[in-house]
């Protein structure tokens, strides 16, 4: 997907999302930008369900996707 | 759609809801209306009835409020999350909780239909999760529909139906002459007939129902409803093209078009169409290509076409021509067209037919997943 420089706020905007809807579990360690495995699956959870590229790396239209107006209900399995 | 499982549906038909407080957005009398119908539209589909009572615990509390507010969910502020409900069950089982950082409206495309936004909730409140079909109301990303247009798509109707059945008490007299409930098309369905086809600086945009597709290249082909980008735009689009000349993207309905420069609809529109200086005999038109090379746009009306010059604003001469005329072999009625790489792409039906339009010569008979893929 397109480029997107990435700034610390983003990298913590995404990190709540995937806790939020996606079960991130809250582990200290590598943060986004050194791909983390565990958040690399959940970013591929996140953009499988959302038809987008699965990349597992976050990319502007997975940001994009993350800033929208939504239910604060989990996606998914995780809901459950 | 998807459900919380089998064990989380309530065990009665027979449901109560209590609004324990209100928004000041709106007069208690529009939440109440909102609510009332929202659950509403879950009861017209199963057995599912919805009693209000005013004092003592409800299946379904109903209330407002703001970041941490009694649960372990807090919300965010404005935007983000709009609000969050529970599974059937005790307790707080049920209760769906709206966040009012937001704000809610009756029915105006600025602050989020209440409606619409309880009515995905109660999904939850009823046993549903996420669905992942962009068309679906349980999908988790607000969309804005008029209230008055809603109809709740085939997706929920089956995920809802899935866990308490259908109504049984649908009125012989009116039975089957409900509107059919909406679905998502689906770009896998290789008998799908788009609607229309458009560039958008670089991106292909794929029209069909309320629906279109964005595709860029090398990239997943992302669908969303076609007010997700352009709110005042028509569903159900006759013809679409991008003019290389004004860098606006016209969007053909009947006898109207409307022009987007970016997201915004351009002062004026919609107009008529005679405003390109077709007949008004013309009703609608099926299809629209900007040549890039000519810079003309052709318009396809019936077995006809017409060429209107972007750069004098005026119709050639000598037209309408009849299609066979100049694209050998394009028998059936022009359902789209667009131009890609030079090369110029008519869809027949499922089908396109590769030209290269200044010599009329014509290479391959394509499918829409030539650049639709599946």
């Amino acid at each position: 997907g397109p480029v997107l420089h990435l700034t610390a706020r983003d990298e913590i905007f995404a990190e709540n999302y995937l806790k939020k809807f996606y079960d991130l579990k809250d582990e200290s360690g590598p943060s986004l930008r050194r791909g983390f495995s565990q958040i690399n699956k959940k970013l591929s959870d996140m953009q499988k369900f959302f038809g987008l590229q699965i990349t597992g790396t976050l990319d502007a239209d997975t940001m994009e996707m993350m800033k929208k107006p939504r239910c604060g209900v989990p996606d998914e399995k995780v809901s459950r | 759609f998807a459900t919380f499982g089998p064990n989380f549906k309530w065990q009665t038909n027979s449901l109560t809801y209590r609004i324990e407080n209100y928004t000041p957005d709106m007069s208690q009398s529009e939440v109440d209306d909102s609510i009332e119908r929202a659950l509403d539209v879950w009861a017209k589909v199963t057995p599912l009835r919805f009693t209000r009572i005013y004092s003592g615990t409800a299946d379904i509390m109903i209330s407002f409020g703001r970041l941490s507010h009694g649960d372990f969910y807090p919300f965010d502020g404005p935007d983000g999350t709009l609000a969050h409900a529970f599974a059937p069950g005790p307790g707080i089982g049920g209760d769906a909780h709206f966040d009012d950082d937001e704000t809610f409206t009756f029915r105006s495309y600025s602050g989020y239909v209440l409606f619409l936004v309880a009515a995905h909730e109660f999904g939850h409140s009823l046993g549903l999760t996420h669905s992942n079909d962009p068309g679906a109301l349980m999908y988790p990303i607000y969309s804005y529909t008029k209230p008055s247009d809603f109809r709740l798509p085939q997706d929920d109707i089956n995920g809802i139906q899935s866990l308490y059945g259908p109504n049984p008490d649908t009125d012989p007299d009116t039975d089957g002459k409900d509107p059919e409930p909406p679905t998502t098309p689906n770009a896998c369905d290789s008998n799908m007939v788009l609607d229309a086809v458009a560039t958008l600086r670089g991106e292909m945009l794929f029209f069909k129902d309320r629906f279109m597709w964005r595709v860029y290249p090398q990239t997943t082909p992302q669908q969303t409803y076609i007010t997700n980008l352009w709110p005042n735009a028509p569903e159900r689009i006759d013809a679409a093209y991008e003019s290389q000349e004004s860098g606006n993207v016209f969007l053909f309905k009947g006898r109207q078009v409307w022009a987007f420069r970016g997201y915004d609809l351009v002062q004026g529109y919609p107009k008529a169409i005679t405003k390109f200086g077709l007949p008004s005999t013309v009703k609608k038109i099926d299809a629209a290509l900007y040549d890039v090379e000519s810079r003309k746009t052709l318009f396809f009306v019936g077995s006809s076409y017409y060429s209107y010059d972007e750069f004098s604003k005026k119709m050639d001469d000598g037209f309408p021509k009849s299609v066979d005329e100049t694209f050998s072999g394009l028998t059936g009625r022009v359902t789209a067209a667009v131009q890609s790489n030079g090369f110029t792409y008519i869809y027949s039906g499922p089908y396109m037919f590769e030209y290269r339009l200044s010599s009329g010569t014509f290479f391959r008979l394509l499918g829409n997943n030539y650049f639709l893929p599946c």
